[in-house]
């Protein structure tokens, strides 16, 4: 799975998130990347998300659209709001990982496996790719 | 101008631990590229949400990466590509599932958001959505790469199912 979020000059975000899914999938499986709340969700007044992780744990939980729900209604800051949400995904059994922005330009990485491929850029020029 | 702009590109079963030196390469130059043509869009007053699908694009047609050509095979042998995508501006949003003849997907999922009434368009159905708005089009064998058709040989020799995600094809 791969994705981004960005937060742009006029202070708006989005995400968007791409997939091929699992390695034979069958039944028509769905996983969480299309489903707008789950793997990808952007709003302005929260932040940005995109997943990548064991989707129908995603799914469950809401990933992208929880997050962005704390954030908007309880005052969590970025990184609270994602650890909490893929610390309660883990204990349903679902292990991935999340990108967020906000509207102000903060960035977070959260994630519960290893393999997580990372890029961030931003206007001051700070740029960093890593595997974690 | 003040902007940001994050990826992630996940290579399937890769790990620190089991990636070799080409494949990390090849996954840090793919990251780097989307960074590139993200970057390019945000720094030239381009809004958020053409940030994020040109950097998708470019993800999307890395090999190096489960997601438009590199995907992963369905147990059927063919390739089966979803993709979202949400302008936080406005909360509109448009995806797409099960495509398989449209290169970029997140393209397709663009189009669904801003030229039709829907959300989620799947399948067939999607297809043709995708040809009639003019979308690039290929043959799906453009998706498929030599590694991917191992890993679902491997993975049909273990009998192991498709939701091992310890196995994490995908």
């Amino acid at each position: 799975t791969v994705g981004a979020v960005a937060r742009d000059a006029a202070g708006h975000v989005a995400a968007a998130t791409s997939t091929g899914g699992l390695t034979g999938k069958r039944w028509g499986r769905i996983g969480d990347a299309p489903l707008i709340g789950a793997g990808t969700y952007a709003d302005d007044r929260a932040a940005a998300v995109s997943a990548t992780g064991a989707g129908e744990y995603f799914i469950r939980e809401g990933v992208a659209h929880e997050i962005c729900a704390r954030v908007r209604l309880a005052g969590a800051p970025l990184r609270e709001a994602a650890d909490a949400v893929m610390a309660e995904t883990r204990e349903l059994g679902g292990r991935g990982g999340v990108i967020v922005t906000g509207p102000d330009g903060e960035t977070v990485y959260s994630f519960t496996t290893p393999g997580m491929y990372r890029g961030r850029a931003s206007a001051e020029g700070a740029r960093s790719v890593g595997i974690y | 101008s003040d902007w940001t702009l994050l990826v992630h590109g996940g290579a399937g079963s890769m790990t620190r631990d089991t990636i070799d030196a080409a494949q990390d390469a090849a996954a840090r130059a793919g990251l780097n590229a989307a960074l590139d043509a993200g970057s390019a869009v945000l720094a030239g007053g381009g809004s958020a949400v053409d940030a994020v699908e040109a950097a998708v694009r470019v993800l999307e047609d890395d090999p190096a990466f489960n997601a438009g050509r590199g995907a992963v095979f369905t147990h059927e042998g063919h390739i089966e590509l979803d993709a979202a995508i949400m302008d936080g501006a406005t909360r509109d949003a448009g995806a797409v599932a099960a495509v398989t003849r449209t290169r970029n997907p997140v393209t397709l999922a663009r189009h669904v958001m801003v030229d039709s009434p829907h959300v989620l368009l799947a399948g067939k159905g999607a297809d043709a959505f995708s040809a009639e708005q003019g979308i690039e089009q290929i043959d799906p064998a453009w998706f498929a790469t030599p590694e991917r058709r191992r890993q679902l040989d491997d993975m049909k020799a273990r009998k192991t199912g498709s939701f091992d995600v310890d196995l994490k094809y995908g």
